[in-house]
């Protein structure tokens, strides 16, 4: 069958999860921002499927995203917090 | 730990309650936040003392959304609780979420207590752990607080923060306490393994993997998904018509219907057609498409037929003359794809589920993340 996508709303919610646990930042550089942008958060969810010891493609795939759904505790898991 | 490895300076700390849930009485919560702190006192030299005006070190408030720093909470689920590492002012601080519902003890909901641990954790120095079962882990996962215990994980990160508890006896880390089982250790042993509606579950001491059809694998305490099931199980098996699983310990076989104990177990071997003589069952497996289930005493079998309630003729038989260059006592069976995997020991052997012919040796923890 067709490979599923994930939705905009998945999206939203991985880039939300990033950015409270995992330190994604936004990009403000408007010249290269969307680029810079894409780059980072592949990176962000490859440092968390590593931390969940998930297969680590930097893809937001069902396990990822069924981690990132699952109620949990507000403190980073691998981000500076202070 | 946190960068930087904060801690408390000193044994002697203080926490203060500014506010409570309504989810629950006054008491209720009293007791979960006393009883969270002792987690963490039972295995350092940490002694905390409750105050009631000005400011503690641990201060716990619930709120919710904006509260005052510069985490807002999220309504419910999603987040549910921070903490801050040690430090001056808002250091060691807790606060939960009061739009999530907080229970004494039920599964419906989040039972206090368990956010409240793992929160102070992080209020002593821990940062999160990627052990599944850690208490420090950073998702929830419901446990009946009565049977809680400290992971080893979690003991190993809080010790290296302050040390043993010298007061009590014997020296930590707790025998009681369960270390969790590593996938990784060559001289891993399985207790037992068995499908369960899609799933693999393997099991090793008060622990138990979850492989899911996507193979992920979460490691998680027994206790924590069959409130009464015993740890340290001998077989496990599951038939899917019935919709049953079975556990097995020394004269005793549990059934489970989900998570739920059916009604009237646990039931004697005898209840199998097994002779008295029989102590254990060391593995079981069930085929499906023939209604039998095998049942591993060491190194001969019986075969049970599930449709007509009663043990097949000709048992038992050496599992060798079954399962041609199985030569060792068989610990653990199950069924995957079409093939049968017996245990023995550190290795596992696979055979066709029909044909029973020998196809390889793999190791015990080919089906597990390392």
């Amino acid at each position: 069958g067709p490979i599923s996508q994930p939705s905009d709303k998945d999206e939203a919610t991985a880039e939300h999860y990033l950015k409270s646990f995992y330190n994604l930042t936004d990009v403000t550089d408007e010249t290269t921002a969307v680029r810079r942008e894409a780059i980072q958060l592949t990176e962000k969810m490859k440092e968390m499927q590593k931390f969940f010891g998930f297969k680590v493609t930097g893809k937001l795939d069902k396990e990822t995203m069924e981690m990132m759904k699952k109620p949990r505790c507000g403190v980073p898991d691998v981000a500076a917090y202070s | 730990t946190f960068e930087g490895k904060p801690k408390w300076q000193t044994n002697k700390l203080t926490y203060r309650i500014l506010n409570y849930t309504p989810d629950m009485s006054v008491a209720e919560v009293d007791t979960s936040m006393e009883k969270a702190l002792q987690v963490w006192a039972k295995v350092t030299p940490l002694k905390f003392t409750r105050i009631y005006s000005g400011t503690a070190d641990i201060m716990i408030s619930f709120g919710t959304r904006y509260h005052g720093d510069a985490y807002p909470f999220d309504g419910p689920q999603g987040t549910l609780a921070h903490a801050f590492a040690p430090s001056l002012a808002i250091g060691g601080d807790a606060h939960f979420d009061d739009d999530e519902f907080f229970t004494f003890r039920s599964s419906k909901g989040f039972v206090l207590f368990l956010v409240a641990a793992h929160e102070f954790g992080h209020s002593l120095g821990l940062s999160h752990s990627n052990v599944r079962g850690a208490l420090m882990f950073p998702t929830y996962s419901f446990t009946d607080p009565n049977h809680f215990s400290l992971p080893s994980d979690d003991i190993r990160g809080i010790q290296s923060l302050y040390g043993p508890n010298r007061d009590r006896t014997p020296i930590q880390p707790d025998p009681e306490v369960p270390t969790t089982p590593n996938a990784c250790d060559p001289n891993l042993i399985l207790d037992a393994v068995t499908t369960l509606r899609g799933e693999t579950m393997f099991f090793k001491d008060s622990f138990f993997w979850r492989r899911s059809p996507s193979r992920s694998v979460t490691q998680l305490p027994i206790k924590r998904f069959w409130l009464n099931a015993p740890n340290n199980i001998d077989a496990a098996y599951e038939d899917p018509v019935q919709d049953k699983l079975f556990f097995f310990k020394g004269r005793q076989v549990w059934a489970f219907n989900g998570i739920n104990l059916v009604p009237g177990y646990p039931k004697t071997l005898s209840s199998f057609g097994l002779p008295s003589s029989v102590r254990k069952v060391s593995a079981a497996v069930h085929v499906k498409s023939s209604g039998k289930t095998l049942l591993f005493i060491d190194k001969v079998y019986y075969s049970y037929d599930a449709r007509a309630k009663k043990m097949d003729r000709r048992y038992p038989q050496r599992v060798e003359s079954g399962f041609s260059e199985m030569t060792g006592a068989v610990t653990a069976a199950h069924i995957s794809n079409g093939y049968i995997y017996l245990y023995s020991g550190t290795n596992v052997y696979e055979f066709g589920l029909y044909s029973k012919k020998y196809l390889r040796e793999l190791k015990n923890n080919f089906f597990l993340p390392c």
